[in-house]
């Protein structure tokens, strides 16, 4: 769908995106957290796009099997929630992901 | 008011109350918190109350300046959020909160 192909290109075109919305402390842990290490990511608000979110929100549940924010993609590749973010950033594994990604 | 009065006998009359939704992850946090230390709280969904739930938000926010969920009560005493609460318990101050409410 038109969606889909939007969310397949915003993903591909930038290196660190986030699907959010700006009243969830996970969506601001995990911006918070790419912030703290020097990365900018391209964020989107589901909540600031009227109808348009929850109908962004469906694609990404199709595309990625999930549902919740935040929703987090580097390389284009799909990486998960905050959790996940996370626990990769503890295990080191998040800084080669954002090097391979061109993020910093 | 009749909201306000309710939140009041609500918070005196149990000893742990958690004012909450459903698929907060920070709500979540706070419930399986007390939950791991053996205390059962009171649990009360705002978003599965209909239009009552945005009501007694506001209500909350007036009483106790607070208008994010999580909104934690002990011994009818206002606790704060997650944060607050999990910070409580890191610095062993919250067993005393607990065991003072009779909630343990
Ligand atoms: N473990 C996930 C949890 C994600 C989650 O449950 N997000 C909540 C908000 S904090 C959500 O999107 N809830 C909406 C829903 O469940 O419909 C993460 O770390 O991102
Ligand atoms: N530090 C607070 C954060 C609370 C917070 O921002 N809660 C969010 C959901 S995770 C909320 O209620 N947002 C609604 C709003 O901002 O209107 C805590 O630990 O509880
Ligand atoms: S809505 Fe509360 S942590 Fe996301």
């Amino acid at each position: 769908s038109r969606l889909e192909d939007t969310v397949k290109s915003t993903v591909s075109e930038n290196p660190v995106v986030v699907y959010s919305k700006t009243w969830c402390s996970y969506s601001s842990e995990v911006k918070a957290l790419f912030r703290k290490i020097g990365v900018e990511p391209l964020v989107i608000e589901l909540d600031e796009l009227g109808p348009q979110g929850p109908q962004l929100q469906r694609v990404l549940e199709r595309l990625t099997g999930q549902y919740t924010v935040p929703n987090v993609f580097i390389g284009g590749e799909h990486i998960g929630g905050c959790t996940d973010t996370v626990k990769l950033h503890r295990k080191g594994e998040l800084q080669p992901l954002l090097s391979r990604a061109g993020a910093n």
